[in-house]
C-alpha cells in the first residue's frame, strides 16, 4: 500500500534546492550572496535611505588550494527589523513582509531562508542576525532552522543597548562554498549592482582580503516604492472572494471603487451595468452565479483604465546612458523607455539600451545585460525571454549589425510582479505581453544604431577615396 | 512599519502559479491533462497494472468559436486510493505518496492540486473524484480547495458498493482553457506516450467527440519500481541527522549498513576506520563534532560503490527502436544506453537515439524529442539540458550533418530524482554529471550516423558515374 505524506514547505525546498538557485557550492555562495545583497537594498529603498552594505565573504577552513567552507557576513544601514519577526523571517520559510502589490526585488518569502538552510545543512553552523529599527534597542539572535517543521530554532537571544541609535542589519553564517569558482560573477553581480543602483555604497571584502569599493556616484534616490492596489484584469475567483470576505463597503459600486485601482464613481457604474449587477448589491449578498458573472464580467468589459504604473521606479534614460558609458565606453549607444503596459493586471516597464565598439570584445553572440527590478541577472541567460528575442526574433541585419559587429544590449524590467520562471530569480518567463515591450523597445534603439553604423561606414568608405 | 506574514505553500503556488506550468488558459489545460495521465501511469505501474486510461475533454459553454469553459475527465485502472487520503491529495499542496526514493513521474506532490486550482479559481467549480482500491467499496468525494489554509474542503461524500471489485480512479471538473490553441501539444503528448509507454490503452474523446485510441503495442510491462536506500554521496547534514534520529542501529557500523544502499560490512568498517569514527559508537551518542566529521568523510571517502541503478526503468534499445520507427520511420537510426551514473548520490541512466531521414522534414535546427521517467517534454526546449548538448555542444559536421541533413534526436533520462530545473517538470537543468552522460551517449550515435552518412554520400557518388 502506498504511503502518503505531507511536506512542509521548508522540507520541499530543501529537497528541491536547485529549484531556488542552491545548486552546488558554487552556484549556491552566489545566490547566498545576492539573496542578502536584495534584502539589504529593499530595506534601504523602502524607506528612502541611502544604502551602505558591507559584505565580507573569509575562509573558515584553511585547505588548499581551496578552502571548502566560508563565513558571510552582510551588514546594511537599512529599516533594520522589529525583535518578533527575526526569527520567522530567518527561520520560516514563506514568510516575509513582501507578499504586497509594491515593486521590491523579494517577491517570495523564501530567499534568505535558502542561503541559511544551504549553509546549515553543509556546514551545521548557527546563523546570527543583529538587528535594530533604530530604538533604544538592538536585538541579537542565534538561530537555526527546523527544516522538517518549518520553524526557527531560538538557539540564543540578547538584547543590546543601542545608544547611538543605529538601524540595520547583520546576517552572519557558515557554509560551504566554492568561492574561487564563483568569484567572477559575484564581482560581476556587485559591478552591475553598482551600475543600477548608484546611490549605493557596496563594499565587499573577499577571502583574500581584498576591499573591493562601489562607492555611490548619487544622492538622488527613487522614491520609495508604494502599494498599490490590484487592477480589475488580474482578478480571478479566487481573489474576488477573498475581497468579498475582507469588504467593508456595503453597495457594489463602492466594493469596485475600494478594492480596485483607478475604477472611480463612473467606471464602477459603467461595469456593473455591463455586468447586469445593481450598483447597490450589498458584496457579502451576492450569490455564487452572480460572482461568477462579475469575475467573467471583468475579463470582458472594456472599458477600465490601464494599470498605474505610477508605483513603479524605471531607471530612466540617464541612469541607464551613465551605466553603459560606465561599463562599456562604447562608441555608440541608444536607450529607449517604453510606456507603461501591464500582463494580467500587473503594470511593467521595460527599457532598452544598445551599445556598439568602445570595450566591447566582438565575441560570438551578442553581449546582453538583463536587469529586473534593478537586480543583474546572471544566470541562464538562454532561458530567458530578452536572450529570445535579442537572438532570435531580431533581424540584426536589417539594422546593418553583422556577426562580427561589436554590439552590446540592455534589457531593465521593472514591475509589481516579475513573471520569473523559477523561485531563484535568474530568468524570465516569455509572456507574450513583456516579450512584445521587449521586442518593440529593441527595435527603437535598433534603428538609432542603423543610422549610426550606415553614417560611419559611408565615412569610412569616403576615407578610402 | 513592514507588515510580516507567513503564507501557506498553496497559497504560494496561486500567486506564483506559472511556476508551476499554469500561466495561461493554453498552458494550462496542457499542464492539467498531463499532470492527471502521468499520475493514472504511476498508479498503474507501481502496482504492475497493465494501463487502461480514458481522457475526455468537453466543452461546457458555448462560444463561438472557442468556448472558454471546459470539463476534463480522467479515469484510470490503476491502483485506486484509500478513502481517507482523497480529500488531501487532491485538496493539499505538498501532499502525496511519492516522496520516496524511487522511479516514478510524480514527485513534487502538487501536480495534481495545481489542476484542480487552476479549474477552481477560474470557473468556481468543484472536483469530483471516484476510487476504489478494488475493495467491496468505491469512494466519491466533490471537493474544494481553501487556498489560504491549504486544507480540502469535502463538499460531499458519498460511499458506493463496489460489486465488480473495480480499482483504479476517475477525476473531472471544469476549468477554463483554450483547447484550440493546445490541441496540437495535447496530441502530441498523447503520441509520444504512446511511444514511451507502448504498454499502455490511452484514449482521448476531444471536445468535437473525436476519438483518439492509442492501443497498446505490447503486454509486457517494466517491474513496478521499487524503493531504495540513499547514497552515501547525497547526505548532507541534515540528512544525516534525521537518520539518527530515527534510526533503531546501536553501533555506528550497523547504521552504515542500514541507511545506505551498498554498504556492506567491509565497506563500512573501512569507512569508519578512515573517518575516525569507532564502529562500535552508538550512533545516538554522536557528539555534533563526531557528526561534522562523518559528513565530511562521506564526501572524501572514495571506496563507496556506485549507486545501484538496479531500481532504474529504462526503455531499453528495442523500445526506443520502435518507437522511433513508428514516429519516423527513418531510413537510419541508432540508439545506444549509456551505463548508470549518477549525481548528488542518485543513480540515472541515459539513453539517447539518432534517426536519419524518412518521415523527417528539413526543418531549421534539429528535431529535439525529450523525455524524462517515460514523460514526453514538450515545451521550454531552449532552456533543456538536452538542447545544449544537441545544438551548442555537438560538432555535427564533424559527424557528416550539414545544416540541411535531415535528422532528429531522441533522448530518455531516467532517474531516482529527474533534476527538473522548475516544479512545472518541463525542462531539465545542466548538471555536469547528466551533461556528460548526455553528450557521450549523442557522440556515440552521431559515430554511427557518421558511417552511414559517409556510406550513403559514397555510394550516390559512385551511381553519378
Ligand atoms: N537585511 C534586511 N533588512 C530588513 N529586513 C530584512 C532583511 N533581510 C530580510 N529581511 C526581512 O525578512 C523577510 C524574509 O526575507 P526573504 O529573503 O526570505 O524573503 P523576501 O525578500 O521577502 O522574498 P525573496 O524570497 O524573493 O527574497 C523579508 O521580507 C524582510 O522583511
Ligand atoms: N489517478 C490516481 N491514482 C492513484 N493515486 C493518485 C492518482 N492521482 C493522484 N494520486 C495520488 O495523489 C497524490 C498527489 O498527486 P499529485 O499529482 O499532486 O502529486 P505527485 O504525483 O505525488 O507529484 P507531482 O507534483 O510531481 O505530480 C499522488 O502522490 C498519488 O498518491
Ligand atoms: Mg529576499
Ligand atoms: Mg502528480
Amino acid at each position: 500500500a502506498e504511503e502518503f505524506k505531507e511536506m512542509s514547505p521548508s522540507d520541499f525546498f530543501y529537497r528541491n534546492r536547485d529549484i531556488a538557485g542552491f545548486t552546488n557550492p558554487s552556484r549556491a555562495i552566489y545566490s547566498t550572496i545576492r539573496e542578502l545583497i536584495e534584502n539589504s537594498l529593499d530595506a534601504c529603498e523602502i524607506n528612502g535611505i541611502l544604502p551602505d552594505i558591507y559584505i565580507r565573504v573569509s575562509a573558515e577552513t584553511e585547505e588548499t588550494p581551496d578552502p571548502t567552507i566560508y563565513r558571510v557576513r552582510v551588514e546594511d544601514n537599512g529599516s533594520g527589523m522589529p525583535s518578533e519577526v527575526i526569527p520567522s523571517a530567518f527561520g520560516q520559510v514563506l514568510f516575509g513582509s513582501k507578499y504586497k502589490l509594491r515593486q521590491t526585488r523579494g517577491t517570495f518569502g523564501l530567499g534568505v531562508k535558502m542561503a541559511v538552510l544551504y549553509g546549515q545543512i553543509t556546514t551545521h553552523g548557527q546563523s546570527r542576525i543583529l538587528s535594530s529599527t533604530g530604538t533604544s534597542k538592538m536585538y541579537e539572535y542565534t538561530l537555526m532552522m527546523d527544516i522538517q517543521k518549518n520553524r526557527p530554532i531560538v538557539v540564543k537571544h540578547k538584547v543590546h543597548s543601542n545608544k547611538a541609535k543605529w538601524h540595520g542589519t547583520v546576517v552572519e553564517f557558515t557554509t560551504e562554498a566554492d568561492y574561487t569558482r564563483a568569484m567572477a560573477k559575484i564581482l560581476d553581480y556587485l559591478k552591475q549592482t553598482a551600475i543600477v543602483v548608484p546611490y549605493a555604497n557596496l563594499t565587499f571584502v573577499d577571502p583574500r582580503g581584498r576591499f573591493y569599493k562601489f562607492d555611490r556616484a548619487t544622492t538622488l534616490m527613487p522614491k520609495p516604492p508604494t502599494e498599490t492596489l490590484p487592477h480589475p484584469h488580474g482578478t480571478d475567483m479566487e481573489t474576488f472572494k477573498r475581497m468579498i470576505d475582507s469588504t467593508s463597503s456595503r453597495t457594489m459600486k463602492d466594493f469596485m471603487k475600494r478594492h480596485f485601482q483607478r475604477v472611480g464613481e463612473a467606471i464602477a457604474r459603467r461595469f456593473l451595468e455591463f455586468s447586469g449587477i445593481s450598483p447597490k448589491k450589498n458584496p457579502r449578498k451576492l450569490a455564487q452565479e452572480e460572482i461568477v458573472k462579475l469575475v467573467n464580467a471583468i475579463k470582458n468589459y472594456d472599458g477600465f483604465l490601464s494599470p498605474d504604473a505610477g508605483c513603479l521606479s524605471p531607471l530612466g534614460d540617464e541612469l541607464l546612458r551613465t551605466g553603459i558609458k560606465k561599463e562599456l565606453a562604447p562608441e555608440f549607444m541608444s536607450v529607449y523607455q517604453r510606456k507603461p503596459a501591464a500582463y494580467s493586471g500587473f503594470p511593467f516597464i521595460v527599457e532598452v539600451g544598445v551599445a556598439y565598439g568602445g570595450d566591447i570584445l566582438k565575441t560570438d553572440g551578442i553581449l546582453l545585460y538583463r536587469f529586473a527590478n534593478r537586480i543583474p541577472l546572471l544566470f541562464d541567460e538562454a532561458s530567458d525571454i530578452s536572450y529570445k528575442v535579442t537572438n532570435e526574433m531580431m533581424n540584426w541585419r536589417h539594422y546593418k549589425v553583422l556577426p562580427d559587429t561589436p554590439i552590446a544590449v540592455f534589457v531593465h524590467i521593472c514591475s509589481l510582479k516579475i513573471p520569473y520562471k523559477t523561485v531563484g530569480k535568474e530568468f524570465i518567463a516569455d509572456r507574450p505581453e513583456v516579450e512584445h515591450e521587449v521586442l518593440n523597445a529593441m527595435r527603437e534603439v535598433a534603428r538609432h544604431l542603423a543610422l549610426f553604423l550606415s553614417k560611419k561606414h559611408h565615412m569610412e568608405r569616403e576615407k578610402k577615396r
